[in-house]
C-alpha cells in the first residue's frame, strides 16, 4: 500500500514537465526515505535523478520498498489536470497495474480522482560515484535558461569553462561565435539573484545544447541553479525542490576523438 | 568534431 499525500501539489506537476521531454517512460521509487526516480534518455547521453524526500509530504505510507513503472507523458496528462494549488495524493494498491492521482482543491469543494494504468519497465540503476567537483557554479535560474537558449540559436555545443576569472560559455556556428562571462557576483540585495564561483581547479567541457535546453525546463522549481564540474565527468545541473529534494541532471561531455 | 559520450562509460550499472 502505498499514499503519498503533498499539499504543494504544484511541485510535482512542476517536476514532471522538468522530466518529461527527457525521458518518457521511468520507474519511481518509493521506499520509506522517499519518492525518487532515475533514468536515462533514450540515447544514453544524459541521466536524471529525482528525490522528493519523506519528510516533505504532509502523509507519507510506504509499507515496503516498490517500483512503480509510469509513462511520463500520460502522467504528465493527469497532473495537468490538477490546479495549481491543489493538494495531490498518489495511491497505489499492493499487486495492483493502476496509480490513482487525487487531486483536492485548498476548499475542498472539488476533489477528482484520475486512474493511470501502470506500466512493467525494465530499468537498472547506475551507481552515481560521490565526487567532490572541481568547479561549481550557483547561479539565477532564469540566467542559465537565458544563455542556453540564446546560444542555442548561434551553436548546437557550448563549451563552459570555469577560472578564477568566472564562468565563460561558448559557442560557435554557421553564422559566427559568441562568448557569455559571468562574474562571480554575491552583493546583490536578495540570495537568488547571486552568481557564486567556486574553482579548486580551473575545467573546460563541452556539452550539446540541446540537453541543457532540455534541463531548464526544471527552471520553476528553483530560483538558483548549480552547476557542478571535474575534467572528464559529466556535467551536474542540480535544481533544489525547496528543502523536500532535487532534480539533478547529469550530461556527458563531448569528447574530442 | 568532438563526439558525444555515453553516460554510461562514466557512471556503472549497479
Amino acid at each position: 500500500m502505498l499514499e503519498l499525500r503533498l499539499v504543494q501539489g504544484s511541485l510535482l506537476k512542476k517536476v514532471l514537465e522538468a522530466i518529461k521531454d527527457l525521458v518518457n517512460e521511468a520507474n519511481f521509487d518509493c521506499s520509506s526515505t522517499g519518492f525518487s526516480l532515475q533514468a536515462m534518455d533514450s540515447s544514453h547521453v544524459a541521466l536524471v535523478a529525482l528525490m522528493l524526500r519523506s519528510e516533505g509530504f504532509e502523509h507519507y505510507r510506504c509499507d515496503r520498498t516498490i517500483s512503480i513503472g509510469m509513462n511520463l507523458t500520460n502522467m504528465a496528462k493527469m497532473l495537468k489536470c490538477a490546479g495549481n494549488d491543489d493538494i495531490i495524493t498518489i495511491k497505489a494498491d499492493d499487486g495492483s497495474d493502476t496509480v490513482t492521482f487525487m487531486f483536492e482543491s485548498p476548499s475542498q469543494d472539488k476533489i477528482s480522482d484520475f486512474e493511470m494504468k501502470l506500466m512493467e519497465i525494465d530499468s537498472e540503476h547506475l551507481g552515481i560515484p560521490d565526487t567532490e567537483y572541481q568547479s561549481s557554479i550557483k547561479m539565477p535560474s532564469q540566467e542559465f535558461l537565458r544563455i542556453c537558449k540564446d546560444l542555442s540559436s548561434i551553436g548546437d555545443t557550448v563549451m563552459i569553462s570555469v577560472t578564477k576569472d568566472g564562468v565563460k560559455f561558448t559557442t560557435s556556428g554557421d553564422i559566427g561565435t559568441a562568448n557569455i562571462v559571468c562574474r562571480q557576483n554575491t552583493s546583490v540585495d536578495e540570495p537568488e539573484n547571486a552568481t557564486e564561483i567556486k574553482m579548486q581547479e580551473p575545467v573546460s567541457l563541452t556539452f550539446a545544447l540541446r540537453y541543457l535546453n532540455s534541463f531548464t525546463k526544471a527552471t520553476p522549481l528553483a530560483n538558483i541553479v548549480t552547476l557542478s564540474m571535474s575534467a572528464d565527468l559529466p556535467i551536474v545541473v542540480e535544481y533544489k525542490i525547496g528543502d523536500m529534494g532535487y532534480v539533478r541532471y547529469y550530461l556527458a561531455p563531448k569528447i574530442e576523438e | 568534431g568532438p563526439q558525444q559520450g555515453s553516460i554510461t562509460s562514466f557512471f556503472k550499472k549497479k
